[in-house]
């Protein structure tokens, strides 16, 4: 994923780091004490439809050149998570019972155009 | 990018930075509360004692998990729950815990965590029975296991997690019954001291282990 400078307009990962304790969730929220709120967003010129957000393969550098070509593309595309992990939490539910669960897709590692 | 000029990635109005941070907090206590299927963050009515909290972490980070296939980790939810206690008797405790879990049904793994004081010498048979439903002033009672105990400190004693489903109100009721092992010459002398020790941080425990789906039910999905 390309590392995301503020003015970067290109599709890639936006990084924030959100502290529980910001939220006013620390007392239920044992551990971890925060977690990475990446997203995703950035304009998807045609070439770079279909490509992903990770090195893209010699297959999808032609197909993404092909359409470069071709001045009239189908349709736009849109910058979405390509590679998400599940993020492990250990909380209080309202009666006091400590639950550890992992949480699916909870945080977003990769973007790409669709 | 400054206030008031054009966002270089959607082209839309900028938002200041504070207003962003406030955007970016909110849609941080969306994105946990929708994943942890809450409607808002838990109201702690009963509050937890750090100290009992800590020695049950640890007791459970001494026992090797079983290691489980990477997806299934994804769908399994483990809880702890204390016990309110009262001592119904020298031998006997009644344990109460508030479970609030939706998804009790799928519960496939239990444990309950004592810590026994020195009360007899000699090798304890230890029952746990489950409190059903109140049926006319009569509480019945189901034996869930047996298990003798012949030292004190910790004791981590499975339980038939089949045994335990269907509570739907959310409160189970454990009855712990204490006696020498039949045949233990050791004679009961003097008062009898309690059973239990639930003193601070040795608060007994239900260690419960439970599948968000049914066994399978991913693979049938996936087919």
């Amino acid at each position: 994923t390309p590392t995301c400078e503020p003015a970067t307009p290109l599709c890639c990962r936006r990084d924030h780091y959100v502290d529980f304790q910001e939220l006013g969730w620390q007392d239920w929220i044992l551990q971890p004490e925060g977690y990475q709120l990446n997203y995703c967003s950035g304009q998807c010129p045609p070439h770079l439809a279909g490509s992903p957000g990770i090195a893209a393969s010699f297959h999808s550098a032609v197909f993404s050149l092909l359409k470069a070509n071709n001045p009239w593309p189908a349709s736009t595309s849109c910058c979405v998570p390509t590679a998400r992990r599940p993020l492990s939490l250990l909380y209080l539910d309202h009666n006091g019972n400590v639950v550890k669960t992992d949480v699916p897709d909870m945080v977003v590692e990769a973007c790409g155009c669709s | 990018p400054r206030a008031g000029g054009q966002c270089p990635a959607c082209g839309g109005p900028t938002l200041e930075l504070e207003s962003q941070r406030e955007l970016l907090l909110h849609l941080a206590k969306r994105s946990i509360l929708d994943k942890l299927h809450l409607s808002q963050r838990p109201t702690l009515n009963r509050p937890v004692s750090r100290a009992a909290l800590r020695t049950a972490l640890q007791r459970l980070h001494g026992v090797p998990q079983g290691a489980l296939p990477e997806d299934n980790r994804e769908q399994e939810c483990e809880i702890i729950s204390f016990a309110e206690t009262d001592s119904t008797s020298a031998y006997s405790s009644l344990l109460t815990f508030h479970l609030s879990t939706p998804r009790f049904h799928h519960l496939y793994h239990a444990r309950l965590w004592l810590h026994m004081l020195p009360t007899l010498p000699g090798t304890l048979c230890l029952r746990i029975f489950r409190w059903g439903p109140r049926r006319r002033h009569q509480r019945s009672r189901t034996l869930l296991a047996e298990h003798h105990i012949t030292n004190l400190g910790w004791h981590a004693l499975t339980l038939p997690s089949s045994g335990l489903r269907g509570e739907k109100s959310g409160v189970l009721k454990l009855q712990l019954d204490c006696r020498p092992l039949e045949g233990n010459n050791s004679t009961v002398t003097g008062q009898p001291r309690r059973l239990l020790d639930t003193a601070g941080h040795q608060q007994p425990f239900l260690e419960l282990k439970i599948r968000a789906n049914e066994p399978g039910a991913g693979r049938a999905r996936r087919r």
